[in-house]
């Protein structure tokens, strides 16, 4: 329903920045 | 000026928003040439939170009636599997070789897409939500509109009692909203129009008591009429102005500077 579909956007968007928070880090060792 | 106008829409995307957009400059400013680890094991967690989100997002369009959010959410949808494909060809691209350019810039296009789809896909919902208050709105005008045939006191009785419902549902709808926005400006206006038609409402409630009394005596029935009608206009109007303020959004009044 409407709660789960933001309820997946938010770990969506979770996932999304630990993936580009991994790319950064590596790009600013 | 806030990006997002919702705070559900802010805390779920200026994170991710931040983190993209350190992303893009360091990619610009060419700085980003070290080797690349494996992400395989990070690009399947967001491949597993896109699969969950398409499925989620599919099920809340096959369930609603609303057709323009039929219409917006597959786009904002594709958008996120196919930038979950580019992180994917990524993963297998850097595996092979950790500095390939192309890889990154798929990375980057994916991260982006990822959050461009799922504002898409916000903002499409935020907007379906939205269209559910006006219709609520839309209620209490037809209610109001239907004023004028009230002239015995049994048709008040049941003008109130169907009128208060809707006017408390409008209320606490409107009221949840307005917390909701970012906006200041917005939140000021929806506040300020619910007010005046919580304070209205008693008025018009008596000016329609006064119309029956003068129509029933015969006494000064084209002043009580007009005092109701407008007490009706003035409300409606207000009622309009909720309707065009929660459509409003940052980028409209941006527009208007």
């Amino acid at each position: 329903d409407a709660h789960d579909m933001v309820k997946q956007a938010r770990q969506l968007a979770q996932a999304t920045s630990m993936l580009v928070n991994t790319i950064r880090g590596q790009a600013e060792d | 000026m806030p990006v997002f106008h919702t705070k559900t829409i802010e805390s779920i995307l200026e994170p991710v928003a931040v983190q993209v957009s350190k992303l893009v400059i360091l990619h610009e400013e060419a700085e980003d040439g070290n080797a690349m680890p494996d992400l395989c094991r990070p690009i399947q967690v967001v491949k597993l939170a896109v699969d969950n989100l398409v499925k989620v997002g599919y099920e809340t369009i096959n369930f609603s009636d609303d057709q323009i959010l039929k219409q917006d959410m597959p786009p904002a949808l594709r958008r996120v599997e196919e930038s979950s494909i580019l992180l994917l060809q990524a993963s297998d691209m850097l595996r092979a070789d950790p500095y390939s350019a192309p890889a990154r810039k798929k990375l980057i296009e994916g991260s982006r897409g990822i959050l461009q789809g799922t504002s898409a896909l916000l903002l499409a919902f935020d907007e379906s939500e939205v269209r559910k208050i006006i219709r609520v709105c839309k209620n209490v005008l037809e209610y109001l509109a239907i004023t004028e045939v009230v002239d015995r006191m049994e048709d008040l009785v049941t003008y109130v009692k169907n009128l208060s419902p809707v006017l408390t549902r409008m209320t606490k709808e409107v009221d949840t909203r307005e917390k909701e926005l970012t906006h200041q400006v917005h939140r000021e206006m929806l506040i300020r129009s619910l007010e005046q038609v919580k304070n209205l409402t008693p008025v018009l409630i008596s000016g329609i008591k006064i119309y029956i009394t003068a129509k029933q005596t015969n006494q000064g029935v084209q002043d009580a009429q007009t005092n109701r009608d407008y007490v009706v206009r003035k409300m409606s109007d207000e009622i309009h102005e909720i309707i065009r303020v929660l459509q409003l959004t940052t980028y409209d009044e941006e527009e208007w500077d």
